[in-house]
């Protein structure tokens, strides 16, 4: 009668927690549960067989992933205390191709370009969107000349399932300097967050865009320089988040309340965006009252 | 314990630490402390999906609370009051005070996901780091 209670006291705060935080119990996989690493948990707890069956992830990405790991967290898994950036999640998303133009276009003269599809459905309700980014990865097959200078131009497109049209803007990203087409570099980030950030906040569960890559050997270094297409590994997705769940680590806030953050803008790096600085404030705000 | 001190004082002086002999008596043996459980996800058959940590040492509190957990553990009064409860048997349904966490770290969590996208993610409270008695 004592388990039976024990287990009925279980149900019943269990059954209290799920009307408070309907994510916080297992949900029945495919479903979009808010933490990804408890209802596994619950269903080991549950003597339950483990996860479901999963796709398997592309190399290139796995291998960028474990680097930024390594770049974040200590062999135990311990976030490293030096960390300047404001989110304590960061999806990668590999693309679907919708379509390849491998050529320039006679007709209409537009370059080559490819459709990628986006499937955003893992990322939650509770996780907001700080920083965007295409993540160019380049093998040893693609020659690259030592000075280039490149544009990635971005066309949103709406799967056809949703019958909107979205204003056809097509976005230029000029890369700042030859420097990161260095053999050494085996990625580059393509900052998109201006394009994405509506979409992502919008709850849109995928987005599809069409690329296209044109580069020009630095003319300094070559009089006779062309634009010339350049055919890339289709890019991934990457989206820099703050989970506001309480499970997920605010280690930026607790970073805050033992020390004043790095003033200078210069020391919080590169990767806190416009809209992560913003929250930041206003919490400094919220503590000055 | 003349027998022990007499055999052991005839040990050359630089072996026998007196501060050590002694130390075992001023604590129990068994304390409320911290113990390391180092857990590999393959044990939970869950290393297809959790890529890093590949070791998870959530480490645990286990140990017998002693009486003047005031000042070892910031323990509250209360402790103080369970703990007299339970020795004068006041009442047999209350416990002698629990060794529980009382601090704990965040762990990051490299995961491939149901769709084949990867996940990096920061979780809170994954880690005791500290003991208490409650």
């Amino acid at each position: 009668s004592q388990a039976s209670r024990g287990e009925a006291q279980i149900a019943a705060s269990a059954e209290l927690e799920s009307e408070a935080e309907p994510w916080s119990l297992p949900q029945p996989t495919g479903r979009r549960d808010g933490s990804g690493l408890l209802s596994p948990l619950f269903k080991v707890l549950c003597d339950e067989p483990g996860g479901a069956q999963r796709l398997q992830p592309d190399s290139g990405a796995l291998r960028y992933m474990k680097r930024l790991y390594k770049a974040y967290a200590t062999k135990e898994g311990i976030p490293k205390s030096n960390r300047s950036h404001l989110y304590n999640t960061v999806r990668l998303f590999t693309p679907s191709v919708q379509h390849k133009q491998a050529s320039v276009d006679q007709a209409t003269g537009a370059m080559p370009s490819v459709g990628l599809l986006f499937n955003l459905d893992r990322v939650t309700a509770v996780e907001r969107l700080l920083k965007s980014a295409l993540l160019y990865t380049f093998n040893d097959s693609v020659p690259f000349p030592s000075a280039m200078q490149c544009t990635c131009h971005l066309l949103l497109e709406e799967p056809e399932s949703s019958g909107q049209t979205l204003p056809r803007a097509p976005y230029s990203f000029p890369f700042a300097s030859q420097s990161e087409f260095r053999k050494k570099h085996k990625w580059v980030e393509v900052d998109v967050t201006a394009l994405l950030q509506p979409l992502v906040a919008s709850a849109k569960r995928s987005i599809q865009v069409s690329v296209n890559f044109t580069c020009a050997e630095d003319r300094l270094w070559s009089p006779s320089a062309r634009d010339s297409p350049v055919s890339l590994v289709p890019p991934s997705l990457l989206l820099y988040l703050n989970d506001t769940s309480t499970h997920a680590y605010q280690g930026w806030y607790s970073l805050h309340n033992k020390r004043s953050p790095p003033q200078a803008p210069g020391q919080r790096g590169p990767s806190a965006c416009p809209m992560g600085r913003e929250a930041a404030r206003g919490v400094r705000a919220r503590h000055r009252r | 314990g003349e027998e022990t001190v007499s055999s052991e004082l005839q040990k050359p002086l630089a072996s026998f630490n007196l501060s050590e002999y002694f130390k075992q008596f001023l604590f129990p043996q068994n304390e409320c402390e911290l113990h390391d459980f180092r857990l590999s996800f393959s044990q939970l058959k869950w290393d297809s999906w959790i890529v890093a940590p590949h070791r998870y040492n959530p480490r645990y509190c286990k140990g017998d609370c002693p009486r003047a957990v005031g000042h070892r553990y910031g323990s509250p009064v209360h402790t103080m009051v369970q703990n007299i409860i339970y020795e004068k048997q006041l009442d047999d349904s209350v416990p002698r005070p629990s060794c529980v966490p009382a601090k704990y770290s965040p762990l990051s969590v490299l995961t491939v996901e149901p769709d084949g996208s990867i996940a990096y993610k920061e979780y809170e409270d994954m880690i005791a780091t500290k003991c208490t008695c409650r």
